[in-house]
């Protein structure tokens, strides 16, 4: 997955 | 979501609110460093960048904008309020921000997942959060003194890293590809950072005596 989708952390 | 993180999302929420409460209720910011709050300000700042456009979810749009709002209040009140920013220690709190903020600006340039100006701008709120305590640790070590409110700040904020590194634990062994050298490298420097400080806190805590960093 592209790094945008995995930045759902604070 | 997973139990780790949201420990960690919520002890760092307390963090930044107990402060607020703090400096609010007895209108001192007394021991607090300034450098260290604009920098967590510009922290915030950079790592939210898409607050409006990636809508994550509620819960993650709220705890950013919850974010958002006390660091810069905390800040506003320690520059702006009339009686607050008098107990503010400008003498001792002379940490040069730039020193923090170049290195991880040029470090951001050359490691990141991605060359664009969000991704950059990202990476560069991963390294300067990871340093931005130490003006804060200099401030207590050169105060001496720490009341506890302010070791409390330090504490939770330690520890909401440290939940942290083991929801990035969990998530690697529970998820597929989930690998952020990055976030985790930086994480993990943050922690260490606080290593040295819990250890003379939980020291002063368990003798019962005021927290004496080493000189």
């Amino acid at each position: 997955p592209s790094s945008d989708q995995t930045k759902d952390e604070l | 979501m997973n139990i780790f993180r949201l420990a960690g999302d919520m002890t760092h929420l307390m963090s930044v609110i107990v402060l607020l409460l703090k400096i609010h209720t007895i209108k001192s910011c007394a021991g607090i460093s300034l450098k260290t709050q604009e920098l967590y300000a510009l922290v915030f700042a950079t790592r939210y960048l898409d607050i409006f456009t990636d809508f994550i979810s509620l819960y993650n749009t709220i705890m950013k904008l919850i974010f958002l709002a006390s660091s810069f209040s905390i800040v506003w009140y320690m520059r702006q309020h009339k009686i607050v920013r008098r107990s503010y220690d400008k003498d001792q709190d002379t940490f040069r921000h730039l020193f923090l903020i170049l290195p991880c600006l040029l470090l951001a340039l050359f490691i990141n997942e991605k060359f664009t100006f969000k991704e950059v701008m990202w990476t560069f709120s991963l390294f300067l959060e990871a340093v931005a305590i130490l003006p804060q640790l200099v401030l207590l070590q050169r105060t001496r003194n720490i009341d506890n409110l302010t070791g409390q700040y330090v504490f939770l904020l330690g520890a909401y890293r440290a939940l942290y590194i083991l929801n990035w634990i969990y998530r690697y062994f529970t998820e597929p590809h989930y690998v952020h050298w990055i976030t985790w490298i930086s994480g993990l420097v943050q922690t260490l950072l606080y290593a040295d400080f819990f250890y003379y806190y939980f020291n002063s805590w368990k003798n019962n005596v005021k927290l004496q960093l080493p000189a």
